[in-house]
């Protein structure tokens, strides 16, 4: 019935052992400590409606509801400790598997998803577009401010239903408040922050105070007459003693996370952004070890 | 005979903005794929028949057999400008492996297994895009500490281990710090 932490350095991830679910992340470093929740859920793609024939698609993002739907409130998970990482795998769906990573000498935790094929129809879906996210739930009492990047540069404060600009009449409550993300997205409040970098361009939002969520994968079967002329529901397909069998796309990627005391997390993200950007680069050979000569 | 032309033409090509934005009709996004697979078993040919040369030897999976006369060397750039203490996962088929920095240093390692799902996903898209069976998938990843200069590079050799593996089996993960 206790928790279970991990982590080899300052910071921990606490998870429930009944639920397998993220419930804490902390800093012992810094002090710095976040109630925090993390799930998977998808928006039903909306096909248009009385009001408005906009199908969601390739170009458009028009979920069908405000509230999406959750996909496991309890998930299965095995920890593995070592001397460099230690791993918590998750499995939240036959399609939506995790594997966080807690690194010796670093102060953010990795978190590498792997989602797909999203079940649409044919058989074994329900014949619903979806638009799958992970949210990212804390105690952070936010006040409708989040901040993204602009093009992978300054991060620039955006405000949930508002534009600075002009006066914004909000028809779309989730959609219309989903921003492009380069880098990241981060939340604050008045003693922590909460940062999110990516590893690839996405669309992420605050849609509540003190969460944050990132679109992740879409499998859709609508087209959004936006110009491609077909839905997002593209497969991958497997020949094999002249068979074909299809099935939609899985994706694979990772996300990072960190807390730092308000502040303290600019040299987190510019830094660590560079680094997911500019990885280290790997070259290999053969070679006796008292022959080899760098150069 | 071989070179790396088709790979690099294909890498350009997905960065048309339909490629990377997924907006590319089903059509287009397969021509994208089989031109990437062309390009990519193309450039593994480079790879194998360059290891080929460089160990004198004409065996075509390398990476996989550590003998012991040789050590894989592993030579890890940073491109960034100032120091980088990161740690690197590799995929091989032994436990039993030590892994020395360009000083002669012994190194900590971590051996975490490959999971099913990452196996299962290197069939699938090995299969669809190369039309190949793969061969058996790694079934671990060695990790390590390395510390990388700004915009240098630093060495690293892994070998055969002395000794029997230290490798324990269980829900935790498997060091063998004493070699």
């Amino acid at each position: 019935g206790k928790n279970i932490d991990i982590g080899p350095g300052n910071l921990k991830m606490s998870f429930s052992s009944t639920s397998g679910q993220l419930e804490r992340i902390y800093n012992s470093k810094t002090g710095v400590n976040v109630q925090i929740q993390q799930n998977y859920l998808w928006y039903a793609s909306s096909t248009g409606d009385e009001t408005d024939s906009q199908a969601s698609g390739a170009y458009i993002f028009r979920p069908n509801d405000t509230s999406p739907h959750i996909v496991s409130r309890s998930v299965p998970f095995k920890v593995i400790r070592g001397p460099l990482v230690d791993e918590v795998y998750q499995k939240y769906s036959s399609w939506i598997y995790q594997v966080t990573r807690l690194y010796k000498g670093k102060d953010h935790a990795e978190i590498e998803y792997t989602i797909g094929p999203i079940p649409t129809g044919g058989g074994f879906g329900d014949g619903t577009g979806k638009e799958v996210i992970t949210r990212i739930t804390t105690n952070m009492a936010t006040n409708k401010e989040f901040y993204t990047d602009s093009n992978g540069r300054d991060f620039l404060k955006r405000v949930r239903d508002h534009r600075e600009d002009w006066p914004l009449n909000v028809t779309q409550p989730v959609a219309g408040n989903y921003y492009p993300l380069n880098l990241g997205i981060y939340t604050k409040d008045k003693k922590s922050e909460f940062s999110v970098l990516v590893d690839r361009a996405t669309g992420g939002s605050s849609i509540k105070d003190g969460e944050v969520e990132l679109m992740l994968h879409r499998r859709i079967l609508s087209d959004d007459g936006r110009g491609v002329g077909e839905p997002l529901d593209e497969e991958v397909c497997v020949v094999e003693n002249d068979n074909s069998t299809c099935e939609g796309l899985t994706v694979r990627g990772n996300y990072y996370i960190s807390i730092d005391n308000v502040g303290a997390g600019s040299r987190w993200r510019r830094t660590t952004g560079q680094e997911i950007y500019s990885p280290l680069l790997l070259a290999f050979t053969h070679e006796n070890a008292e022959n080899w000569k760098s150069s | 005979v071989h070179n790396t032309f088709e790979l690099g033409d294909a890498l350009g090509l997905a960065q048309h903005h339909d490629a990377v934005s997924g907006t590319a009709k089903q059509h287009t996004t397969d021509d994208y794929a089989k031109r990437l697979a062309i390009g990519a078993s193309k450039a593994e040919a480079v790879v194998s028949s360059s290891l080929a040369c460089l160990a004198n030897k004409q065996s075509g999976d390398q990476c996989s057999t550590l003998k012991s006369a040789f050590s894989q060397v592993v030579v890890v750039y940073n491109p960034l400008g100032w120091n980088r203490t990161d740690i690197v996962r590799i995929p091989v088929n032994e436990a039993n492996l030590g892994v020395k920095d360009s000083s002669g240093n012994n190194l900590e390692v971590q051996y975490v297994d490959v999971d099913d799902v990452t196996k299962d996903l290197r069939k699938l898209y090995v299969n669809a895009y190369l039309g190949l069976t793969p061969k058996q998938a790694p079934k671990y990843w060695l990790l390590f500490q390395v510390s990388v200069p700004p915009l240098g590079w630093s060495t690293y050799f892994i070998s055969k281990a002395a000794g029997k593996s230290t490798r324990r089996k269980g829900d935790l993960s498997h060091h063998n710090s004493k070699n």
